[in-house]
């Protein structure tokens, strides 16, 4: 495992040129890093700059809405504390999403592949960039809802970032607090359990947990059934270390500032970048020697899973295997508790993390992040755009039946009772529906015209609105157009 | 919106071709009556 010594050269977007071409024209598809929420994630090279990155591939016929939602918050974010978002493909029936390349996965997936929880140290460190990453995200107005260490990453300088934003939330000026039930169970803050509105202090109340999950390997409750959990968070105390004794006064201080279930009263990220805990935070250097670690752990295993294949056609996923003690480091002796892998392996880790309690555990908690309440009405009510919709829903009256309607007025002004003078039949327009008794006061002769005028009245009649929509359609065909000679791509 | 307007039309112009259709039928009959 070979580790950068110097800063990399910071991409911002992918090049202009990039995004006109085919995406395996501008990438090289390296390996498979594991299956987000939505899709698989693929490690890349980018041709036009040789820097390594990440490639969410999310089939169109996924949620879409929430992908777009992610795009398009990642994309209104510009800080190293937050994983990049570069730029996007349509290849076949995927969505390409090219992201920042975090070499060393999330936070949860470097403690599940090394067996070991972390050290205050290595704590401090990661709680450190993260916070930074949410003070950025908050100063833009932006709640993440899911913050655990299955959606923080590391690169591999040992940066923190902040990942996966499919169930992120922008408030606005008019919904200073949202009430949407979000997140993932046991990280989620007892006000967003309790449907009473939340704003970004919830983040904070999710990096305690997270917190406390990166010391112990598991979040406060993950022992018990995410429903019930659902209940505990709200009625009892602020959760806290299972042994106290094992950790600082400064680390469980800081712990309990996040942990304030009223979040009127909890700290902010910026207030809490201030705690002494940290402030004593150790430069990302010192997670160099876990990320090798762990690196070189996953490539042994990749290797040896590779041998397995080779001997026999039985696939053997990493995951199964990876079933070892745990063992907290530093202090060590705090019991064993037992690790079953996550069923996805990935590089986001995103969510979906089984942990069992000790070899007597019967509970296996699926970790998944649960949406309750769809954010749809309320988008719906920030667009306002359905009145409209009903409006242009409604068939416009054929302009034939005015045209007639307006002939007729006129005819029973003339009260000639019958044939008209005018009988050209080319000026011949539809009598009302309901109002075709009309005919019965034409002469013999008006009926026969009328008749053979009938088809290419029709079909001038169809050709006129054949138009319209065409007219009305041309702008929308010639933006799809303009995207078309980009690839699809932005 | 278009297919829904493209209905409306043809069918309009198909209960007006019977409509008139008819008549042309009861003058004929009322014809045949008077001769």
């Amino acid at each position: 495992v070979q580790m950068r010594s110097h800063p990399r050269r910071q991409l911002k977007k992918l090049s202009e040129d990039s995004l006109t071409k085919q995406p395996e024209e501008v990438f090289d598809v390296l390996e498979k890093l594991g299956e987000g929420s939505y899709g698989s994630v693929f490690k890349a090279n980018y041709k036009e700059m040789g820097e390594i990155v990440a490639i969410k591939q999310v089939p169109v016929e996924s949620d879409l809405q929430e992908i777009i939602k992610e795009i398009s918050i990642m994309q209104q974010c510009n800080s190293p504390h937050v994983v990049r978002y570069y730029g996007s493909y349509f290849k076949n029936s995927d969505l390409w999403i090219v992201m920042e390349y975090c070499g060393a996965g999330s936070v949860s997936d470097i403690i599940r592949i090394r067996n070991k929880t972390l050290t205050e140290d290595e704590i401090a460190t990661i709680l450190q960039s993260t916070l930074k990453g949410l003070e950025y995200l908050h100063f833009m107005r932006k709640i993440h809802r899911d913050i655990k260490a299955g959606n923080i990453l590391l690169n591999s300088e040992g940066q923190a970032k902040l990942a996966d934003f499919g169930v992120a939330g922008q408030l606005t000026d008019t919904m200073a607090k949202r009430n949407t039930v979000i997140g993932t169970p046991f990280w989620m803050a007892p006000e967003v359990i309790q449907e009473i509105g939340y704003n970004c202090v919830a983040d904070l109340w999710s990096l305690g947990i997270t917190a406390i999950e990166m010391a112990e390997g598991k979040p406060p409750y993950a022992d018990i059934h995410p429903m019930r959990a659902i209940f505990m968070i709200p009625t009892n105390p602020p959760p806290t270390f299972r042994n106290p004794d094992l950790w600082s006064e400064a680390f469980q201080d800081f712990v309990g500032q996040c942990l304030v279930k009223n979040p009127e009263k909890r700290a902010t990220a910026t207030q809490l970048l201030q705690h002494p805990f940290i402030k004593s935070a150790k430069p990302s250097s010192i997670l160099r020697a876990l990320i090798t670690d762990a690196m070189e752990i996953k490539l042994k295993r990749q290797e040896e899973a590779e041998q397995r294949e080779l001997d026999d056609d039985d696939n053997s996923d990493e995951d199964e295997v990876d079933q070892g003690t745990m063992v907290r480091t530093g202090t060590g002796d705090s019991g064993t508790i037992r690790a079953v892998g996550s069923s996805t392996g990935s590089l986001s880790g995103t969510a979906r993390t089984m942990i069992e309690h000790d070899d007597t555990g019967t509970m296996q908690s699926q970790l998944g992040t649960m949406v309750i309440n769809s954010d749809d009405d309320e988008d719906e009510d920030e667009g306002g755009t359905m009145k409209r919709r009903d409006e242009t829903m409604q068939p416009a009256k054929p302009s034939f039946l005015e045209y007639f309607e307006q002939k007729e007025k006129e005819a029973n002004g003339r009260n000639d009772g019958g044939g008209r003078g005018d009988n050209k039949a080319d000026n011949r327009k539809l009598p009302c529906e309901g109002d075709l008794e009309v005919v019965s006061t034409w002469s013999v002769e008006e009926l026969r015209l009328r008749l053979a005028s009938l088809d290419p009245q029709m079909e001038q009649e169809i050709e006129e609105i054949r138009q319209r929509y065409q007219s009305k359609r041309q702008p929308i065909m010639d933006a799809i157009e303009a995207k078309k000679r980009q690839q699809q791509n932005f | 919106l278009f297919m829904k307007e493209l209905e409306h039309i043809v069918k309009s112009y198909e209960a007006y071709r019977q409509a008139l259709l008819s008549e042309v039928e009861a003058r004929k009959q009322r014809q045949q009556w008077y001769a």
